[in-house]
């Protein structure tokens, strides 16, 4: 463990808590894509399935439950939550998700560690990850008024993902032998799709403005 | 187990 990883956990951990105190402290889900949250509770259920067959440490073990647990939860609450679902705007959330779905799978098939089910798995969650923010980035471009907890929550989801690229040069420079392609090229590719994002969040703080995603 | 990649990260 190094403090970028750390780092990069305790905003990813964060973010999670900033969309659950959106969601069930004023029960509202403007602004929030649900097919984004589905498919990180899809990432979080194919990349964990070690969770009960190698334990690495209870650190990764409690972090596992927690991001498997609130990300179903969430997508619970904007599914069936009679007040929170009320928020959902079905008809902005128009991404089509299940075609990232297919080409990850295929990919994973194609390019893995190892050609086993649970590694297969393990690398489709990873490719999965990293397009997962895409239904909630075209449904900021059409979020007129962004509000403040959305934006951190998109702004700490993104920046986790920058934090692992730090962790991994880390790595790459402290333990012989540390190379992952695939996540090294699916980290960048992720972070890379949030960098308008981050230009209009950074841009809308340093100028006190309303955040504001052009169509 | 042997052989199967250990992912430690999240």
């Amino acid at each position: 463990m190094n403090i970028f990883r750390l780092a990069g956990d305790m905003t990813h951990l964060a973010s999670v808590l900033v969309l659950l105190l959106k969601i069930h402290t004023i029960k509202s889900c403007a602004g929030i894509s649900l097919k984004t949250q589905e498919l990180y509770a899809l990432v979080f259920a194919t990349r964990y399935l070690d969770i009960f067959t190698d334990f690495i440490s209870l650190y990764n073990t409690t972090m596992k439950l927690i991001f498997l647990g609130s990300s179903f939860s969430i997508v619970w609450y904007i599914r069936n939550h009679k007040i929170v679902s009320r928020s959902y705007d079905k008809s902005q959330d128009t991404f089509r998700h299940y075609f990232l779905i297919i080409p990850c799978l295929l990919l994973a098939l194609l390019v893995n560690e190892k050609f086993t089910f649970k590694e297969v798995m393990w690398a489709f969650s990873i490719y999965l990850e990293a397009v997962a923010i895409l239904p909630q980035l075209v449904l900021l471009q059409r979020t007129r008024n962004i509000d403040n907890l959305t934006g951190q929550y998109v702004f700490l989801l993104g920046a986790y993902r920058a934090l692992y690229i730090l962790n991994w040069i880390y790595r790459y420079f402290t333990e012989t032998h540390y190379v992952h392609w695939i996540t090294w090229v699916s980290g960048l590719v992720q972070t890379l799709l949030y960098a308008d994002f981050f230009y209009y969040y950074f841009e809308s703080w340093k100028n006190n403005k309303k955040l504001q995603l052009p169509a | 187990p042997l052989g199967e990649p250990m992912h430690d990260e999240l």
